[in-house]
């Protein structure tokens, strides 16, 4: 069985593949050819969740300004498209010959399509979801980056009153994505990875106070305060690169489908 | 096998429908 990467991805996908698994092992059972049910409702039903939810997509294709989310879902789209005509045709097939062989076959192939072209654009979303994620930790690394003009008491509170709310929404968010996450390991790295930056955070606020009143008092103590400042930021700033690889790892692989 | 089939399609509306409503909780 595949390894579904979220919780959500999980909860719809795992229902529908068990099924899908139970089937073809009905199926081939009944290779010597039992009289299939007329599927026609149940295959009308699927065609209209399936023209529902193109529609839904391209409508979210044409809104969004993420270019991979734009170029990722059509394909995904057009796989689901192409397996619900699978399930029509067999559908027509089975209503002409129901020991029909052939629909048996195009049953099955329509569901893993559909299954597999549902995967693809949920992975589409769950990574344009994930980049959102990414941007603020980038921005977060950018406040950090400017740490370094930092020094009168203003600009620091400057610093402070811009930072806190970046880094409280790098937190939520994060902590967010880690509790969505099915991989035990990549949770705890990211559990790990933002209670340092919660840790560190207070420690380099402290740290750029000590180096603004050393600055203003002069003498030797300024080249201690900002080397204990610069060594503050590297760790809070690695704490983050960890976050920002970790959360683009994935044990996802579509090809499962196939 | 014919519970199966229709219990399958059925699942698959389902799956569908809820990939749509993320797309549509995503998107907002």
């Amino acid at each position: 069985m595949p390894v579904f990467h979220t919780k959500t991805i999980e909860g719809i996908l795992e229902p529908v593949a068990l099924q899908v698994s139970k089937l073809v092992i009905l199926h081939e059972e009944a290779e010597d050819g039992n009289a299939m049910p007329d599927l026609s409702y149940a295959v009308h039903v699927v065609k209209n969740a399936v023209d529902n939810l193109v529609k839904v997509g391209y409508d979210t294709i044409n809104n969004s300004d993420d270019q991979l989310l734009k170029q990722d879902m059509p394909p995904a789209l057009q796989r689901v498209e192409e397996a619900s005509l699978y399930l029509i045709q067999a559908s027509d097939m089975l209503r002409a010959d129901p020991f029909s062989a052939p629909a048996r076959k195009k049953l099955i192939e329509g569901s893993r399509g559909i299954l597999g072209g549902t995967s693809a654009l949920l992975l589409a979303f769950d990574e344009s979801e994930v980049r959102k994620i990414l941007r603020i930790c980038k921005s977060v690394l950018e406040y950090l980056a400017i740490t370094e003009v930092v020094d009168s008491m203003d600009d620091l509170v400057t610093f402070v009153k811009n930072l806190s709310p970046v880094i409280t929404r790098m937190t939520k968010e994060v902590d967010s994505r880690e509790k969505e996450l099915t991989h035990q390991v990549h949770r705890e790295m990211l559990q790990r990875s933002l209670e340092q930056v919660k840790q560190l955070t207070p420690i380099l606020i402290s740290g750029i106070k000590i180096y603004v009143i050393s600055k203003q008092a002069g003498g030797p103590a300024v080249q201690d305060a900002q080397d204990n400042r610069d060594y503050t930021v590297q760790k809070v700033s690695n704490e983050i690169h960890e976050i920002i690889r970790v959360l683009q790892l994935t044990t996802y692989d579509e090809d499962e489908w196939d | 096998l014919r519970v199966g089939w229709e219990q399958l399609l059925t699942a698959i509306a389902r799956n569908i429908n809820e990939t749509e409503n993320q797309v549509l909780t995503r998107d907002a």
